[in-house]
């Protein structure tokens, strides 16, 4: 499997939310996550660094039109937790590549980050598994972010025709 | 498809390298995860949240053996970038939730959390693609990790046993 990479993804009518500074211990995802499950908000990406001090940041997508529900609901999900500070963001999109080839190959991510750089687009939040990485631009760029993209991975060539490295 | 579950994973041979506080602008990702890939070090989890205040934290796992390498290969990174701090930690674990039926059902992440938090187990970060959701968890609390995942989505029971909701 020559190719790393089989495809790249935009998806671009989500909206961002984070909530700073919660409470970093068992049940704070819980207590967030399944208050937007019971408003039946579908959540897309979720991202949480590591916390420090007591507290951790949780990040995380929805469609756009549920914005407003799923704030509610996790506002008043993180005051039952013990606090928090919820902020949002429509001014997203979401640009990802897949390919079964990535779980066994070094250096993927980081050229899907020069192609970025390389356009001086930023990088707002970064989420993997072993066959994509996922990550937030803002919108006015999204076009860009994914034209740089196919760019760097020879997505609009047919797979035969693509370089090997 | 009633099973948005169909299994699950454990990754016990890894540490996390956490930098703060880099430059939240173009290249910094690219600095970062290029270093590693000259080293030839394989990256497997990668976490950014939404920064602030001009700057951001990334975190990611690297196999154990290969720490002493990335740490120093990411230190020399993050001094080219302008700053930021390095830490890591060995005491990590990885445990994942995968299924294609995750995709289309919301509340699949909830119920992982529920299963975690149920036995007091911290969530230290939280990555996720459509079919994947994975967290890092305390190296010592991963065996009931797993276990309490395998006990919510009926991992150990055969497919056409299991519950449907
Ligand atoms: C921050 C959040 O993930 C918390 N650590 C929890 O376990 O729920
Ligand atoms: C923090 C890092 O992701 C930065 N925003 C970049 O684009 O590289």
């Amino acid at each position: 499997v020559d190719r790393p990479v089989s495809g790249a993804a935009l998806t671009k009518d989500e909206a961002r939310i984070t909530v700073r500074n919660v409470p970093d211990q068992p049940g704070t995802s819980f207590g967030i996550f399944s208050s937007l499950a019971a408003k039946n908000v579908a959540v897309d990406m979720i991202v949480q660094n590591v916390g420090a001090g007591g507290t951790a940041d949780i990040s995380f997508t929805v469609p756009e039109g549920d914005l407003k529900r799923a704030v509610a609901a996790v506002e008043s999900a993180v005051a039952e937790l013990g606090g928090g500070d919820v902020s949002h963001d429509s001014n997203v999109a979401k640009v990802s590549i897949v390919g079964l080839g990535m779980a066994t190959q070094s250096g993927v991510a980081d050229r899907m980050f020069r192609a970025l750089a390389e356009e001086s687009i930023n990088i707002t939040a970064i989420t993997t598994s072993d066959i994509k990485v996922s990550v937030l631009v803002e919108r006015p760029r999204m076009t860009d972010a994914l034209r740089a993209v196919h760019r760097e991975f020879e997505l609009d060539r047919p797979p035969h025709e693509r370089s090997t490295f």
